[in-house]
């Protein structure tokens, strides 16, 4: 059965969207099958994969009756890769169904048929604590938390940290997590003091794997591909491939 | 009367915050009176300054019958400078008063009697459009986007502008904006692609003072202090300080 991995911080542009994609895409060249789930309005996943508004979302999913996932799940141009797309509609999911009593299991349960049939699903999340990341935790048995090395990101780790802790309490699920450091300058003394802090803070929680601070990263975005086909020598490419490694030893 | 600015960009991590902090406190090297206003619930601005969970917020002033704005508003150690904190009851605010008709006035009406005391009101706002940032939005009279001269932030731009635009229509009320290049990379080409981009997008808007990436600021944030007292040679100290001068000139 696929591991589910939420990715989740609730501070911004700490590269989560960046980090589902770029790691899905290397687990995917590893020959696993990978789904990826945009679950932010912002649909900053789904933009980067070079979509558009007019694709289907988990808000059509939910709201058309009789739909099947497999209609809105989208093939990318990724061999085992597929994305299930954010568009405009999902800003009125939250609005349509926070008051119902189980709004937390709206994605876990709608992604139940599809754990049969891939490796891996990975969902972005938006920079915030609420309804759309609380589906992602509820759905996932493995949570990411990338962070910058810098003073409001490291103190952001906390929150989602203790969300994890209530949700694993009032829900009685498994869910661990690992914390990832992204956009890493290796001469930033600012930089160093704050990985000790984190090593500090979560010492055995923080991912092996660095990605570094690389410009072919935001080439690549300019021309919607993964960094692995943009530049696979660079820098991210290779530690998003060995990012998939690390995770493969962890969760198989 | 005084002016008040709002800092908004859905996209996260672009230095809203950082922004409200450092732009702020040079309009107030420069003798003006100011007031940040930390209007987003993770309380960003609030813990740079230094200040912890347990101060007064909006949500108390709000809350409190006869609670006076100038019991929850508190000097900072920078002369002319002040701030209305947020704390982790901010949370609430939407919640308690999302179903209320005028709840995008909440922000706006508070404001009020404080505009004779101060010259410039500057407001912090979450990365999402929603409720802290639409209150933001119809308490300002200016709008300053902050934005990376990356693919993401770019995109997320002509969000915020759709925003202001509805406002001003369905509101009836003046309301400009202004774009603002923060983190930049003199030597991305990536960079400069984006940036060609912006300026074929929305060329009057772009700022002529542009704030570059620079470590002294995440030192500063390290040190709870704002990057003119902590360095005050450095680029991003020089940059904000330019920065007032261009919106003192725009705005007054
Ligand atoms: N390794 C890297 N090197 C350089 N730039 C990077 C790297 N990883 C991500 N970025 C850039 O940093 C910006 C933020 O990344 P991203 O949008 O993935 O963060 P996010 O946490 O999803 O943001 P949000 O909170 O807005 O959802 C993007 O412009 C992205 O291209
Ligand atoms: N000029 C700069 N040079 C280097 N780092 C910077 C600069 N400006 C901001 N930063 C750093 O970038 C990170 C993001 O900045 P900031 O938190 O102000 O963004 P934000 O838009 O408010 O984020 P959020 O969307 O999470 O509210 C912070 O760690 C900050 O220290
Ligand atoms: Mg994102
Ligand atoms: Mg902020």
């Amino acid at each position: 059965e696929a591991r589910v991995i939420a990715v989740c911080n609730r501070k911004g542009g700490v590269a989560k969207t960046t980090t589902v994609l770029n790691m899905g895409a290397s687990l995917a060249v590893y020959g696993k099958r990978v789904l990826l789930v945009d679950f932010d309005m912002q649909a900053n996943l789904s933009i980067v994969l070079g979509l558009t508004n007019r694709e289907k979302s988990f808000y059509d999913l939910l709201h058309t009756p009789d739909s099947a996932i497999s209609e809105v799940v989208k093939k990318t141009r990724y061999k085992n890769l597929w994305v299930l797309p954010s568009n405009s509609k999902m800003a009125l999911l939250a609005k349509q169904n926070l008051n119902r009593k189980d709004f937390v299991y709206l994605l876990r349960d709608q992604l139940e048929s599809l754990k049969k049939v891939v490796d891996y699903i990975i969902i972005d999340t938006p920079p915030s604590i609420e309804f759309y990341t609380l589906n992602a935790l509820m759905a996932a048995d493995f949570v990411i938390i990338p962070t910058q090395c810098e003073f409001l990101s490291v103190h952001g780790v906390a929150h989602i940290e203790e969300a994890i802790k209530v949700i694993k309490e009032r829900k009685d699920k498994s869910l661990d997590y690992a914390i990832l450091v992204t956009m890493a300058d290796k001469n930033s003394t600012a930089g160093h003091v704050m990985y000790k802090k984190l090593l500090e803070q979560y010492a055995d929680k923080v991912l092996a794997t660095q990605i570094e601070h690389d410009v072919k990263m935001q080439e690549s975005q300019i021309m919607n591909l993964i960094v692995a086909q943009y530049d696979k020598k660079s820098p991210s490419a290779r530690q998003y491939l060995q990012l998939a490694e690390e995770i493969e030893k962890m969760l198989v």
